[in-house]
């Protein structure tokens, strides 16, 4: 059965979006099958990697109008579940339902032959992405060294102890992203210090360097591997998915 | 009667509350009097003017159970509704409500004696964001010249369209502010270029830059121009309250 992992932080750009997909090139490129999962209604994931009015979406499986399997696309070793704007009538329709943590679990149960799903999350930790986490095996929390995101780790961990308890026992954080990470400034490096003293979580020993290249990828629908393999945003990538396939 | 003010982006991380904050700060220095609304679930900007456990927040005012002006906390010219967790639930709640877009706008009316009302949104256009939108005469949008924030544009200016023609005809655009402006990249200045000859709506001349100060200042809080008025995120703070208030 494939892993599931989602990729949160209810703080905006945070690195969520380029880490899912850059990490899910990483793996794919070692061989790994990657179905990409694009849960958050801005659609960045999808329109990152060149998807742009794609014939169905994450919506219309939610609602039952089509299945899984009929909205993927393949590329390569990586596949694309594409999200789309509709995704915020859906969370809203979700809230009166019974069982309303449990749709996607459903639907990712009709996803065959992946080692991988990771599924990128909307900032927020409201319903689509306790969804995400009720239905995922970890958790991926990429994190910037800046004042502000530190705050709503707690906040972010508690929720992960929640589904954990009501839905989903065998949810763990795999695992804390530094992202971002801007070596000229002091104030990164201690925050990164405080972290290590203060949290039981894994922080990932590759940080994830400031790369103008990873923002640059998008604007070219490939992920920073295809789109520039030399450099450090690609670099760093490739280390982060070397080591996540070596953690337990 | 107060201008009201949203300033929203549904992208993370795109200087929503450091601009509320710093352009708060800005104007209250120049006279005038302001209020600042926490309207975020993350409650970002409580925690950066150094609001941590509050008495009482908007999710009360939402709820019922407590006034505007029972939780309104003042700092000099600077007054604050903070904000908190509970907006999440409040979120969830008012979806069933009828009139559910105008809850905020009815909570404001409390307001008596402000200048200007500032409301920092969340990252999403969901139905918090369109109470703040339903509640202002005016809105004010950060944005990165990244290639993401700006795919996002289109989206944001559609759900002004939307809530202007269903509840709020005076609402209007005042303009997009440029913010974490990094002028050593070619990349931002091509897609402000390509903005300004894109869009209609009106682009501040005044920039924000990357300044580390404005990164610092939450972890003090205090505003930039409190926390270091001689940098370079008070000065262009400064100069965007003084183009705030002779733009029409
Ligand atoms: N290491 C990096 N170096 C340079 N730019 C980066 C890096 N990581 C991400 N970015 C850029 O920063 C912005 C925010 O990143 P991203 O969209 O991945 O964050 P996010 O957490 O998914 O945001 P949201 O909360 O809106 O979903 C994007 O423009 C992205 O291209
Ligand atoms: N001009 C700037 N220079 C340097 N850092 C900045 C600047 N503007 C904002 N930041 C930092 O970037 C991060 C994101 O900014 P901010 O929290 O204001 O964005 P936001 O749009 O409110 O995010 P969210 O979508 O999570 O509400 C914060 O850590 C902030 O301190
Ligand atoms: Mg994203
Ligand atoms: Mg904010």
């Amino acid at each position: 059965a494939p892993k599931i992992v989602s990729v949160i932080n209810q703080k905006g750009g945070t690195g969520k979006t380029t880490t899912t997909i850059n990490l899910g090139s990483a793996l794919s490129k070692t061989g790994k099958k990657i179905l990409l999962i694009d849960l958050d209604p801005q659609a960045n994931l999808s329109y990152s990697l060149g998807v742009e009015e794609p014939q169905g979406t994450l919506a219309d499986v939610f609602s039952g109008s089509k299945s899984l399997n009929q909205i993927i696309l393949k590329q390569e070793n990586l596949s694309i579940a594409p999200g789309s704007n509709e995704l915020v009538d859906i969370e809203i329709s979700l809230v009166t339902q019974p069982q309303r943590e449990s749709f996607l679990k459903n639907i990712l149960a009709e996803a065959k032959g992946y080692d991988f799903i990771l599924i990128d999350c909307p900032p927020s930790l409201s319903l689509l992405t306790v969804n995400a986490l009720a239905a995922s095996d970890e958790v991926l929390i990429p994190l910037q060294m800046e004042v502000l995101t530190l705050q709503g780790l707690s906040q972010i961990l508690n929720t992960v102890k929640q589904v954990q308890s009501a839905f989903n026992p065998k949810l763990k954080v795999k695992g804390i992203v530094v992202v971002m990470f801007d070596k000229r400034r002091k104030l990164s490096s201690e925050i990164q210090e405080y972290l290590e003293q203060n949290i039981a979580e894994r922080i990932f020993k590759t940080r994830i360097r400031l790369n103008v290249k990873l923002a640059e990828a998008p604007s070219f629908g490939k992920s920073v591997l295809d789109y520039d393999p030399g450099s450090y945003g690609a670099q760093d990538y490739q280390a982060l998915a070397a080591e996540f396939l070596n953690t337990k």
